[in-house]
């Protein structure tokens, strides 16, 4: 049997809405240590990794490896059914045909169950190594939205360069151009304010606005994120979520022609 | 233009 509880649903909401615009299924792999979820968009461009740790559960329980198929869509719908307050329990017998999502009240007043049919998935899976980045960026997450969607204003892609001066983001289109800068700013009043610039070599790259845009929409999952960056590499963009888990998306950049 | 890499051509499947 697995049984999964989360006194706080809303978190499992944020999550839902934090790759739902990304993917339309993911196998979700649930253990003894936890649920992961490994999946890539439809174009390939992009990966959603995503962890919940069994200890950050408010109960969990896992007697053998499950291998879930759930379409992202019809769990978002389920979960907008969750009240706020809502605890949700995430249920599923051994070999299981479906899932059960049962949300209580509060005042355990309400109990509402719903039931959704599991997918038969083929997946790609990727071996992403333990990888050190020449520069590592921790930077309040409502201004790494707001960067994102002020520069998508003028172009299709967004180029981030850094230097020892800290971290550029640039866009240009038919319009015009624009840029913002970041410096180190570790003297913020508070911590989540704060921007960290760890910076081993200079580099630039450039990433599509389309998928930044989707990996902000994690945002309201923290106050903080990380943004990881080699030259000709993938970018990572972190997100954690309370003491539970992480989101990580992983993008590919964009090479010159 | 700056054309859009796959992610597959950083990491192999497993």
């Amino acid at each position: 049997m697995f049984e999964a509880r989360l006194v706080q649903s809303a978190i499992l909401k944020k999550v839902l809405d934090a790759v739902k615009d990304l993917l339309t299924e993911a196998t979700f792999e649930c253990s003894d240590s936890g649920i992961q979820v490994q999946a890539m968009d439809s174009a390939h461009v992009s990966l959603v990794s995503l962890n919940l740790r069994s200890d950050g559960f408010d109960k969990y329980r896992c007697d053998r490896n499950l291998s879930m198929g759930m379409s992202i869509s019809c769990m978002s719908k389920i979960l907008r059914c969750a009240g706020a307050e809502d605890t949700v329990t995430l249920r599923a017998w051994d070999n299981p045909e479906s899932i059960t999502f049962i949300f209580e009240s509060p005042n355990k007043d309400k109990l509402a169950e719903y039931e959704m049919k599991l997918i038969n998935m083929d997946q790609e899976h990727l071996g992403i190594p333990e990888t050190s980045y020449s520069c590592v960026i921790k930077m309040p997450s409502g201004e790494f939205s707001r960067i994102c969607r002020d520069l998508s204003q003028f172009g299709e892609s967004i180029t981030f360069a850094c230097s020892k001066e800290g971290i550029k983001f640039s866009a240009s289109g038919d319009y015009g151009s624009a840029n913002i800068k970041l410096v180190q700013n570790t003297d913020a009043d508070k911590e989540e304010e704060a921007v960290v610039i760890d910076m081993q070599e200079p580099l630039k790259l450039t990433f599509a606005c389309r998928y930044l845009n989707c990996f902000v929409k994690a945002g309201p999952l923290c106050n903080q994120v990380q943004l990881s960056m080699s030259d000709d590499v993938p970018l990572v963009c972190e997100y954690k979520i309370g003491d539970i888990g992480h989101i990580k998306y992983y993008l590919a950049p964009k090479i010159d022609d | 233009t700056p054309i859009q890499n796959d992610l597959r051509e950083f990491y192999a499947l497993v």
